[in-house]
Formats: structure tokens, C-alpha cells, sequence
């Protein structure tokens, strides 16, 4: 699964990753 | 918590002891966003529900281009709900324990 990164100036690190799956069949 | 079409959830299980803790965030309702929201899958990222505060994480959060600006005050407020309930939950399991 595609799995991003991105780290902000202040250090904090945002991993960005595909929505949980059965969030996704909840609606 | 009232559904502001952003979703925070734990992204690991809560021992109810450590001091940071990783949570997830997603979009479930773009429509519920005043402006566009480009990323389509979850992020992640550790909250320290000591020392942090939710709309600062929400404001990194917009210069690090996931949101726009107009739209921090809505994603600040859905952290805030989720910490707040993993707090609201230690407390009462430390209470039920004594």
C-alpha cells in the first residue's frame, strides 16, 4: 500500500497511508 | 463528538500509560470542508496528550498542505474530541481501578 511521508518545519512527522478499509464500507 | 466529516481514531492501542500517543486522521465528508482536501488516504501521526494542543497539530497540519487554512478550526476541533475521549477513558479506567 502507498505510504507517504511528510514532516513538518516544527518536526512533526505526518504519515499518510490509505483510509482504514472498513471505514471506507461504512457508508 | 459531533461529526465534523473529519475522522480521528487511535492508531494503536491506548495502554492507557504512555504520554504520546498515535492517532489517525481521514476525511469521511469533503463536502462538511470549505476548501479542497487533496489527499485522499489517512494520516498519521503522534499527538502528546500532555503537553500538545490539538489546533497546533491542525495548523501544521494546513502548512504542510493537507488542508486549507479555512478548515483548521474544523480539523483542530475533531483531534480535540478524539483526545479528549482518550482522556475521558483513562480517567475512568484509573478510577474504576482504585
Amino acid at each position: 500500500s502507498a505510504t507517504a511521508q511528510v514532516v513538518h518545519s516544527a518536526g512533526r512527522r505526518f504519515i499518510v497511508s490509505p483510509v482504514p478499509e472498513a471505514r471506507l464500507k461504512e457508508h | 463528538a459531533e461529526d465534523t466529516g473529519v475522522r480521528v481514531e487511535l492508531a494503536e492501542e491506548d495502554d492507557g500509560k504512555k504520554a504520546s500517543i498515535a492517532l489517525k486522521l481521514w476525511v469521511e465528508d469533503h463536502k462538511k470542508l470549505k476548501g479542497k482536501y487533496k489527499e485522499s488516504g489517512a494520516i498519521e501521526f503522534t499527538f502528546d496528550l500532555e503537553k500538545e494542543v490539538p489546533e497546533v497539530v491542525a495548523q501544521e497540519m494546513v502548512e504542510s498542505g493537507f488542508f486549507h487554512e479555512s478548515d483548521a478550526k474544523t480539523v483542530g476541533k475533531s483531534i480535540r474530541d478524539r483526545v479528549a475521549l482518550i482522556k475521558w477513558r483513562r480517567e475512568r479506567t484509573v478510577s474504576a481501578a482504585v
